[in-house]
Parts: C-alpha cells; structure tokens; sequence
C-alpha cells in the first residue's frame, strides 16, 4: 500500500533546484547551509528546529534531497498558517525511506 | 560539522 508523497511533484521540483543551489557535497546539504534558508522564513527557531527534527530522518545532521524537501514543505506549509506536527506523519516520509 | 547521534545533530539548538 503505497502512499503517495504529499510533495507534489512540481513543489519537489522547485525544492530540488533550491537545494542544487546551495550546493551540496555528496548529495547531502550539512546544518550550516540549511540554517539560513530556514532562518529566512522568519519562523521562530523553535519551530525551525522541529522541522529539522522531523526532517533529518537519519539524524546525520545533514539533509538530503527529500529530506531537504520534507524540511521546505513544513516551512512553507508553516508560513501558511499550518501547524509543524510534532512526528512526521506517513505520507510525508519519503518513499526512499519507508 | 556535527557528531552523530544526540541532539546536537540540530543546527537550530
């Protein structure tokens, strides 16, 4: 049973070329390069730092592509007016890491 | 950089 990614394909697109942009090595962006994109949400760190927490699924300190994507989601869903759960709900986990 | 494991892997801590 499958679940589709609530990350739209056109919204992961646009996720993926921001995430190219800020240059990743091996595939993975570290906490330094993502902390100012997040920070240039104007959320409150407290929420940034539980969208890390829900996004950094392997906890490497470090994002990967979906990862970086489920991190962009909870932010723009947050600037919306949305709530950042407090565990990441099913089909928001990547299907790679199912 | 940040050590694996612990919350220290949270650049927002």
């Amino acid at each position: 049973p499958d679940l589709p990614w609530v990350v739209k394909p056109e919204e992961k697109m646009k996720f993926h070329s921001i995430f190219d942009s800020l240059g990743p090595v091996g595939g993975m962006l570290s906490g330094d390069k993502v902390k100012p994109v997040l920070l240039n949400s104007k959320l409150p760190v407290d929420i940034l730092g539980r969208v890390w927490e829900l996004s950094d699924l392997d906890r490497d300190g470090m994002l990967d592509k979906d990862e970086f994507s489920v991190a962009m989601y909870l932010v723009y869903r947050a600037l919306e007016g949305e709530p950042v759960p407090m565990s990441l709900p099913p089909p928001l986990v990547p299907p790679s890491k199912r | 950089q940040y050590p694996a494991g612990g919350s220290s892997t949270n650049p927002f801590l």
